[in-house]
């Protein structure tokens, strides 16, 4: 997978704090 | 027709805190079971080629988790070990941290997660893809079904049949366009295209 620019951080940061999030109530 | 009684309202600026809570309001308001959403925003290149890249995206996930978790079993072991690589690395980069990553990183990583994963790394130029010619035609495309996704001139709908999604829709905006992706089997709905009119009327 190529790096992830700077702008696309946030998007990330949220998707794997959600993912988190998920896992934990399952 | 998308005409109302009165017109909509201007939409305040966009940001990207706006646009999450444009996603998140649009698929959690919808009465269809969308996985995911996506916006594409335009802009233009160097050569005032127009390009559509990440603008922001919401990712639901599927209703039936265990479904989820069976179909990317279905993945190759390598596959697996290469998608929690990378989602470890991932973490460490979002969090500054070398510390070994908790439980949640380490999960399986589904199909469908890691196809919104790829999709921050996408754009589309000249009407390429689907969102691009959705954009450049001002058109809603909706490709509905597992067969039509496989044979689509899309390699991004190509794959995402791969990924088990049955259901991809790119609606135009302003500055760009909304995707919707579904593992389930969703029709044409104009009030999804309404509401996609109202929550992305930007200037």
């Amino acid at each position: 997978m190529p790096s992830i620019p700077q702008a696309r951080k946030a998007s990330l940061a949220r998707f794997l704090e959600k993912r988190k999030e998920r896992v934990m109530n399952a | 027709s998308a005409s109302t009684s009165t017109p909509a309202a201007p939409a305040p600026a966009l940001t990207q805190e706006s646009l999450q809570q444009r996603l998140q309001a649009l698929i959690e308001g919808a009465r269809e079971s969308w996985t995911y959403a996506i916006f594409w925003q335009s802009s233009y290149d160097y050569s005032a080629t127009t390009v559509l890249g990440w603008g922001d995206g919401y990712y639901k996930g599927e209703e039936d988790k265990g479904k989820a978790m069976s179909k990317a079993s279905s993945s190759s072991l390598a596959e697996k070990e290469h998608r929690k690589k990378v989602l470890r690395e991932l973490n460490s980069m979002i969090s500054g941290s070398t510390a070994p990553a908790d439980d949640a990183v380490d999960e399986e990583v589904t199909d469908t997660e890691w196809f919104f994963l790829v999709s921050m790394t996408q754009s589309f130029i000249n009407g390429s893809g689907l969102p691009g010619q959705a954009f450049f035609d001002s058109t809603p495309v909706w490709v509905s079904g597992p067969d039509r996704l496989a044979s689509s001139m899309c390699e991004r709908a190509r794959q995402a049949q791969v990924f088990g999604l049955q259901t991809m829709v790119c609606i135009p905006s302003a500055n760009g366009v909304v995707e919707l992706g579904s593992t389930e089997l969703i029709t044409q709905s104009s009030d999804l295209m309404n509401k996609v009119r109202v929550l992305f009327n930007f200037n």
